[in-house]
């Protein structure tokens, strides 16, 4: 049965969605069964795998609002063992067209549940809030990888968001553990970075991974050819640092 | 009267609360009576002007609920004509809260007519959502600064905001003009970057700032000393650059 990663972090422009792109890429690589499910209206995970999101018919909305089933979202990519649920804007609409529906913090935890048998991980690419596309993501999980940049400002919201996971352990998701804390865009020659990765390993000790995402340019590039990086520039330190992140996450069962 | 300028983008980490705290301060420099309302519950322009978010008794949220008027929450910072409404953690529930009150997206444009007397301008710092925080912001002001980091996905979230603010126009704020588009964290050695730029100006043309704000780590820096980047480094090419947007901004009246 799949394990289902939300990848999440209401601080924005941290990394999510390349986290979550290229460690669903690198899990594919490792010939790991793999479906990516974009949650975040922006369907930033949509084109970063190379989908034409003008040409997307079906997307996550449908399955929150009872059109389609998660099964029949299913879309295949250029790479193989990668598949995902693909997002497009009307996602925006759900979070207040959904505001009083009964068992609205527990639609894609039943989606995910009928497709689970199908593939090795699941890994869900969070919007940057703490609204019900979150919590949905946070409630469908087992576990939470959080990505954290070397700033200042992504460091002041963490306490925020372990806050909240404590909340939907409270209430939806008794077992919702801490996959790991990535480090992402990090600079080695940059000394508030360092301070960055100095408070997050004190604190978070083991919870920390080894690998640490260094501020790529090749990263940033590869979404605009619609290609996780492995595909883009596999000689990139960035590609190679996700191929890490990825060995630790298998190596975490 | 104040003229009143949402900073909003609903990509994540494109510059907003950076941009929000130094055009602010750049404008009280010049003698501007300036308040700051951070409407974003990650409280970023709180910390970023030196107040401390656990000691802020009232904030954004209080004036949501109606416990407290927006002159109530006016709060000095350090600097001369800067003024700040503050935010804290408990705003994150305010969407959910008022998903069904009456007049929910005009709480912000009320609070704000109270006060807008005793100010030249009022910046308002947005969250990366298009949410009912982000709604009051649009309807509250007469118009939008929008920053847009000069990377693919940012490119691509910019056409749904400018929809967004459409409806917004048909709807709750018929005059809302485009104050203008700021490309930040540019930097010219990178070709992603340049191609952004062209393809921002090739659309936008005169709406696009001749200021561009470069990437610069003493930007990033400044927040963890709580101090806007004028204070924290005023000869920064960060500093320079968020001077020359306020005379920018000064000068189109
Ligand atoms: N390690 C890196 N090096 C260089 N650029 C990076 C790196 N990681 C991400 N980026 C770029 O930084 C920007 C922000 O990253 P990304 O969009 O993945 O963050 P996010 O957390 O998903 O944002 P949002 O909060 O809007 O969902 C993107 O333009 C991305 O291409
Ligand atoms: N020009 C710049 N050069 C270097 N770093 C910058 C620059 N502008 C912003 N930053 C840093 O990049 C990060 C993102 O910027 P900021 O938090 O202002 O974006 P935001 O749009 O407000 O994010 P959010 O979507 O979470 O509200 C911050 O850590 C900030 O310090
Ligand atoms: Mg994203
Ligand atoms: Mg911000």
């Amino acid at each position: 049965r799949a394990k289902v990663i939300a990848v999440a972090n209401q601080k924005g422009g941290v990394g999510k969605t390349t986290t979550a792109v290229n460690l669903s890429a690198s899990l594919a690589a490792a010939e790991k069964r793999v479906l990516l499910v974009d949650a975040d209206p922006q369907g930033n995970s949509t084109s970063g795998v190379g989908l034409d999101k003008d040409s997307v018919v079906s997307s996550t909305y449908d399955l929150y609002t009872g059109e389609r089933t998660l099964a029949e979202l299913v879309t295949p990519t250029v790479l193989p063992h990668l598949f995902i649920v693909p997002s497009k804007v009307d996602l925006f609409g759900a979070e207040i067209e959904l505001a009083s529906r009964e068992g609205r913090e527990t639609i894609l935890r039943r989606g995910i549940e009928e497709v689970a048998d199908s593939y090795d991980y699941i890994i869900i690419d969070c919007p940057p809030a703490l609204g019900l596309l979150t919590l949905n993501a946070l409630t469908a999980a087992q576990s939470v990888l959080i990505p954290v940049q070397c700033e200042y400002y992504a460091l002041e919201g963490l306490s925020q968001l372990l806050h909240t996971l404590d909340l939907v352990r409270a209430s939806l998701n008794p077992d919702l553990e801490v996959e790991g804390i990535l480090l992402t865009m990090h600079d080695t020659r940059n000394n508030l970075s360092r301070q960055v990765e100095d408070e997050i390993r004190k604190h978070f000790g083991e919870k920390v991974y080894q690998t640490m995402i260094p501020r790529n340019v090749s990263l940033s590039e590869a979404p605009s050819h619609g290609k996780p990086i492995i595909t883009y520039d596999i000689r990139s330190r960035g590609a190679q640092s996700y191929l890490g992140l990825a060995r630790e996450v298998l190596g975490h069962v």
